[in-house]
């Protein structure tokens, strides 16, 4: 057990009862700023998280960080885990994290697909969806980025249960995504949501369902670019930026296509390290790098939507 | 545990929309139980795929006849695997 905030090794994958256990540490730590809300609990039961990172207020203007909804992802929730402490301890020490947590709330949720998780620490590293079972199907999982109402069953997403890009029955019908979509439409003042995935570096906006622009492209674009420029301004990391279609696939059913369809302007996507030879394996001594400049592109996102009211 | 060992992921460097129709094909199919880290979508990007070993054989027989460039990236998924755990393992302690 990880017994501190301090005495965690960031730089290091963890089972998801430590990465609880650590959560519960980081609040204790910072009381006044960081709580741990239960969104809902997964298909096999596991409880899940948001970190709630507050100074006050009520249903301030906020903004959603989701990461690991894709199981594999390791360095998603690795990262995940690092920036959530970067928060908590930069608050009151950079102005630029205090001014923005002055004014918004952010919501954190570190492992978006908890029984996948397990399932990679337990069964089969490489597994990307939900655990839940598919009636009439020997295969069980729903990809949980085709499963949001944004062009549900559309092209690029699988119909057949087997596939790893399986949309699902019906929109929302996976209990991990409908925890964040309740969780979002309940609270009504979200101006940002950002899915942090791995890997292929990339900053991408919608739309991923349609291959059209959509109306704030150019807004979207730009901030993107900026972000990427902060990002690789620590080592010189390369991303591209632009529209999920353009920019990998058309894909339909994502997280940030419902969100930005619901009103939420400012929706974007990483796609973590790396390009090289180790895919969804980064090795562990590649967690902070990856966490420390992902840091730099997601606070210039922040900053931005801070700076920019709607 | 489900074991990876002999399994590679190959990089694909499409160099044509003839070599993406032939990977989106590769794709469809469900009988080599192929697992696609990236799709193919443009040649701007490369196609990483998750191959079992019992379909290395024939996956890069497809690739080598119609003359599509790949090269192994991962050569024995396993071991990578077997490494991280060791990692996990060791940080628990």
């Amino acid at each position: 057990q990880e017994r501190n905030a301090r005495s965690f090794n960031f730089g290091a994958y963890h089972t998801l009862d430590t990465i609880y256990s650590w959560m519960d540490t980081l609040v204790a730590a910072h009381p006044n700023l960081v709580s741990k809300v239960q969104i809902g609990t997964s298909y096999e039961n596991r409880p899940m998280y948001a970190l709630k990172f507050s100074t006050g207020g009520n249903k301030r203007p906020a903004i959603w960080i989701d990461a690991g909804i894709h199981a594999r992802e390791w360095v998603s929730t690795a990262s995940a885990v690092w920036m959530a402490d970067k928060m908590a301890t930069d608050y009151g020490v950079d102005p630029s994290v205090t001014s923005l947590l002055g004014q918004m709330d952010v919501y954190l949720s570190i492992v978006t697909n908890p029984d996948g998780y397990v399932y990679t620490h337990t069964s089969d590293r490489m597994w990307r969806k939900t655990r839940s079972v598919n009636t009439g199907s020997v295969c069980r999982g729903v990809d949980p980025n085709r499963n949001w109402d944004a062009g549900f069953g559309g092209p690029g997403a699988s119909k057949n249960p087997c596939s790893d890009s399986y949309h699902g029955p019906h929109a929302h019908s996976e209990i991990e995504v409908k925890n964040v979509v309740d969780l979002v439409q309940s609270h009504g003042n979200f101006k940002a949501f950002i899915s942090v995935h791995a890997y292929s570096q990339l900053l991408m906006y919608p739309y991923g369902y349609s291959c059209t622009s959509v109306p704030h492209q150019a807004e979207l674009d730009s901030v993107g670019r900026s972000a990427v420029q902060a990002l690789s301004s620590l080592y010189g990391t390369s991303y591209k930026v632009g529209s999920i279609c353009k920019i990998i696939y058309q894909a339909s059913g994502g997280s940030i296509d419902w969100s930005y369809d619901i009103g939420i302007k400012y929706s974007f996507a990483f796609e973590l390290r790396d390009t090289g030879r180790y895919g969804f394996l980064l090795p562990a001594n590649q967690i902070i790098p990856t966490a420390s400049e992902t840091w730099l592109g997601l606070k210039h996102i922040m900053e931005y939507v801070r700076d920019h009211p709607y | 545990h489900k074991l990876f060992i002999g399994d590679q992921v190959l990089r694909i460097n499409a160099e044509s929309e003839e070599h993406i129709q032939l990977l989106k094909e590769l794709e469809d199919d469900e009988g080599w139980e192929l697992d696609f880290w990236t799709h193919p979508a443009s040649t701007d990007l490369p196609v990483d795929i998750h191959v079992p070993f019992a379909s290395l054989h024939a996956v890069k027989n497809f690739l080598q006849a119609h003359k599509i460039p790949f090269h192994v990236m991962i050569n024995n998924l396993q071991e990578l695997l077997d490494e991280e755990q060791e990692g996990v393992e060791l940080n628990a302690m």
